[in-house]
């Protein structure tokens, strides 16, 4: 699993 | 994209709207905690100053720039257009106990230590007690008109229903964001006591009162 924000939620 | 985390922006976005109703039709922001929104223009406009460097989508990019200036305007209308009809004396939650806490946890949790990851960081803390203000002022007050319930309980659902967006992203794509959901779990955890009243009352018909 990739750990981290992604960015792309609100 | 999937379905939990697009009817949460769309009650994110019912409940800007419900709010601006509220104001408008009623010529006051009477109930709403001025402490409150102005913590949600400094989530915005920390969260959102990826907007200069960084395109997701457009649909990403016209979110954020909606809620940046949706905030702003709310702001405008309980200072200067609606200004008397705010009542400070009762809107008195300490802001710097939480933009405090908030920037330490920041700095010690986040996924890259620089300005726009610790902003982030600062900003996911932040919108997750931005609303304590407003609910200590309920709180105070013991009641509140349904439209400003209908405005907490839109505002409620949208964290909560990133929860099972979150799960769904586990396990479709093996992402996971500890800063966002364990956040997101505080901030709808503390909606909690709201929800049981609104769901027991309000949507039962009864007016929103707390017991004394």
């Amino acid at each position: 699993a990739s750990e981290g924000p992604s960015h792309d939620e609100l | 994209m999937n379905i939990f985390r697009f009817l949460g922006d769309l009650s994110h976005l019912a409940s800007i709207f419900i709010l601006l109703h509220k104001i408008q039709t009623t010529r006051s922001c009477r109930g709403i905690s001025f402490r409150t929104q102005a913590l949600y223009v400094v989530v915005f406009i920390a969260r959102y100053l990826d907007l200069f460097f960084r395109y997701v989508s457009l649909y990403n990019s016209a979110m954020k720039l909606f809620f940046i200036a949706s905030s702003c305007y709310i702001l405008y209308l309980m200072k200067i257009r609606y200004r008397p009809t705010h009542d400070p004396s009762i809107d008195t939650f300490r802001v710097e106990y939480l933009l405090a806490p908030c920037l330490i946890l920041a700095l010690i949790f986040n996924y890259k230590f620089n300005f726009a990851e610790v902003l982030w960081s600062f900003s996911i803390w932040l919108e997750a007690v931005a609303i304590l203000p407003q609910l200590f002022m309920l709180q105070r007050t013991g009641e509140a008109e349904n439209i400003t319930t209908h405005y907490l309980a839109a505002l409620g659902a949208y964290r909560a229903l990133y929860i099972p967006n979150w799960i769904y992203r586990y396990f479709t794509e093996g992402l996971v964001d500890p800063i966002a959901v364990t956040a997101g779990i505080v901030q709808t955890g503390l909606y909690l006591d709201f929800f049981y009243v609104y769901f027991t009352k309000v949507l039962q018909g009864q007016k929103f009162e707390l017991p004394a």
